[in-house]
């Protein structure tokens, strides 16, 4: 008879379960009918067998995102755990479509499911791409943009982990700003 | 408690595991 050890049959538990959205962005239906959640996992293995699946980031459309919160956490500015928080963001150029995109959503959902901040982990709200012909972008959400030792450490870390050069600078805005903004652009309350 | 950590050389041999 065959032997089957406990770690070839245990999944690897992760410190929080996850849920995977995505947004479609179709102009016949309102925000909140555009966003459906996908799947919720809690181990390692759960979440590869679901990442494995679904098609990259550089494979949607147009318009869409992905979006990987804490379960219990809605993807929207409006939830209690976000809308006094903020976010590190990423604008990437066309080129990096190709080259980078990819690579630097793998890497966030790493950074995110591996708890990857320590301590400042538990300040992480989620992380979300947008797909858009102007630019992608990627972003880190906080749940509160007074946390400067925190988010920093976070922005510092991150940085790190998707490989940026020192000169590469990432901005960290509230969503008070980006939701009242009337320009194109949001101040940065930090930048590392 | 303690927090779970997996580093990103964990999380990537985890991804083609039976």
């Amino acid at each position: 008879s065959e032997t089957v050890t406990p770690a070839q049959y245990l999944k690897h538990p992760l410190q929080n379960r996850w849920a995977l959205w995505y947004f479609k962005n179709d102009k016949t239906k309102g925000w909140t009918e555009n966003l459906r959640l996908i799947a919720k996992f809690d181990t390692v293995e759960d979440f590869w067998a679901l990442y494995n699946h679904i098609q990259q980031p550089s494979k949607l459309l147009f318009g869409c995102d992905y979006c990987l919160f804490k379960d219990g956490i809605k993807p929207m500015w409006e939830d209690d755990k976000n809308k006094k928080g903020g976010r590190w963001l990423m604008t990437l150029n066309k080129q990096q479509r190709h080259n980078d995109l990819d690579r630097y959503w793998l890497e966030t959902l790493l950074c995110l499911i591996g708890e990857a901040f320590d301590e400042h982990s538990d300040e992480v709200c989620g992380a979300v791409v947008n797909v858009r012909p102007k630019g992608d972008k990627i972003a880190i959400w906080t749940g509160n943009c007074q946390n400067r030792e925190a988010i920093v450490s976070i922005g510092q870390l991150y940085k790190e982990r998707l490989g940026l050069s020192l000169k590469a600078l990432i901005g960290y805005q509230s969503h008070d700003d980006t939701s009242s903004k009337s320009g194109s652009t949001t101040k940065n309350l930090f930048s590392v | 408690g303690t927090r779970i950590i997996y580093d990103r050389k964990f999380l990537m041999e985890c991804r083609h595991s039976p």
